[in-house]
């Protein structure tokens, strides 16, 4: 997917 | 997960670590400020209100469920402990804290990535991560005399957001698409407020003398 992932992060 | 965000996230553990074992042990928060206690606490309540409705990993959930039990814990201790309470210096806690979290969250309201209530109020806890340690740092230096413990728990605290960045340019060399604009502006905000603390923790860890922050 185009959009990258941030909610992974703490 | 690189290892820039790990020693950023081990970093983050340690420092309420640091704090938690400062007062269980030695009944004490004497220098530490309750109102910094209490944005982290609005800070983490906001950041993982997905923690029931997404899993990304064990450690992700695990990690938040320490940060928010250490987070909530320490504020309980600091309020309503019979013994901790009585060594904590209101008189000198007294940044208005509630001057901080309108405006992050009128910030969040007018810029974020998507105009939902998880992402607003995520978006929230950036702006006010960012800003929550200034009454910690304003107590520090009206107390002056900053105990190692407490000395420690700053440091800490300031480090993993600095990890943190270079994880952000890690991910961004790495990753296709990863661009957070307002995540690395909040982070390189909060991590330049710490900028004269480790300014005036490295001179004395030098001079191997006590940690005193100009008035």
């Amino acid at each position: 997917p185009n959009k990258s992932y941030m909610k992974d992060e703490l | 997960m690189n290892i820039f965000r790990l020693a950023g996230d081990m970093t983050h553990l340690a420092s309420v670590l640091v704090l938690l074992l400062k007062i269980h042990t030695i009944k004490s928060c004497a220098g530490v400020s309750l109102k910094t206690q209490e944005l982290y606490a609005i800070v983490f309540a906001t950041r993982y209100l997905d923690i029931f409705t997404s899993f990304y990993s064990i450690y992700n959930t695990l990690m938040k469920l320490i940060f928010l039990g250490s987070s909530f814990s320490i504020v309980w201790y600091m309020r309503y402990h019979k013994t901790v309470r009585r060594t904590y210096d209101r008189e000198q806690d007294t940044f208005r804290h509630w001057f901080l979290v309108l405006p992050c969250l009128l910030l969040a309201l007018l810029i974020h990535e998507k105009f939902t209530f998880l992402e607003v109020l995520w978006t929230f806890s950036l702006y006010l991560e960012a800003v929550a340690i200034l009454p910690q740092l304003v107590l520090l230096q009206r107390t002056r005399n900053i105990d190692n413990l407490t000395g420690q728990y700053v440091f800490l605290l300031g480090g993993y957001r600095g990890f943190y960045i270079l994880n952000w340019i890690y991910r961004y060399l790495t990753e296709p698409h990863f661009v957070h604009w307002i995540t690395w502006i909040a982070g390189l905000v909060q991590t330049l407020l710490y900028a004269d603390f480790f300014y005036y923790y490295f001179q004395s860890w030098k001079n191997n003398k006590k940690l005193q922050l100009p008035a």
